[in-house]
């Protein structure tokens, strides 16, 4: 697993 | 959005108020780790350079700035402010020893190896550790003041409610951060000795000596 980015959160 | 994480949100603001207020109340900072405040100041830094690239939404930009604001006020009352109170002999915690792995990490395992998102996973590696000098003096001295030990409760229930919001977005979403969560996960685990003092003992903490 990986996936991620889409940094959305603080 | 959803409820796990913005009650995440709002126990991390409410730690980090905690314990500026602490310190403006008392007029001091005796107890509390610097090097834990310089370092979670680097973290949001490092970590909300985004706000010059990309626009999330005005909630996300308010809050961004807001701790930005908040850990650097801290940091300023610690070290210039109330700088007589700051108790340095106790606060003796190498950071090197944090900073190097993390920066390493940071460049081994990312999502990209862009100057931005090195820096996100830097802050996210660093987060997960900065309380370290904190818990080190508490067990250097051997005690906690109440107030303290709600600011490590709120920062600690933090990341605990991030960790139910990943789960909650996995399954919504099918959203997942891997580096996010592990170093999420890895960081609570830090809070769960301390959590349990703090339920079991009350909120004044003394640690065994």
């Amino acid at each position: 697993w990986r996936r991620g980015i889409r940094h959305d959160e603080l | 959005m959803n409820i796990f994480r913005l009650a995440g949100d709002v126990s991390h603001l409410v730690a980090i108020l905690i314990l500026l207020m602490k310190i403006w109340r008392s007029k001091s900072c005796a107890g509390i780790s610097g090097r834990s405040q310089v370092l979670f100041a680097l973290v949001f830094t490092t970590r909300y350079l985004d706000l010059f690239t990309v626009y999330i939404s005005a909630y996300n930009t308010v809050m961004k700035v807001v701790f930005l604001a908040l850990s650097y006020a801290t940091v300023y009352l610690i070290y210039m402010r109330f700088r007589n109170s700051y108790d340095s002999e106790n606060d003796t915690f190498r950071v090197e020893f944090l900073l190097i792995p993390v920066i390493g990490l940071s460049f081994l395992e990312n999502y990209a190896f862009t100057p931005l998102e090195i820096l996100w996973t830097f802050s996210i590696f660093l987060e997960s550790v900065a309380i370290m000098p904190q818990l080190f003096m508490i067990t250097k001295t051997g005690e906690a003041e109440s107030i303290t030990t709600h600011y490590l409760f709120f920062l600690g229930l933090y990341r605990a409610l991030y960790i139910a919001n990943w789960v909650w977005r996995y399954h919504t979403e099918g959203f997942y951060d891997q580096i996010a969560i592990v170093s999420g996960v890895v960081q609570t685990i830090f809070y769960c000795d301390f959590f349990y003092l703090y339920v079991t003992r009350g909120e004044e903490i003394r640690t065994p000596s």
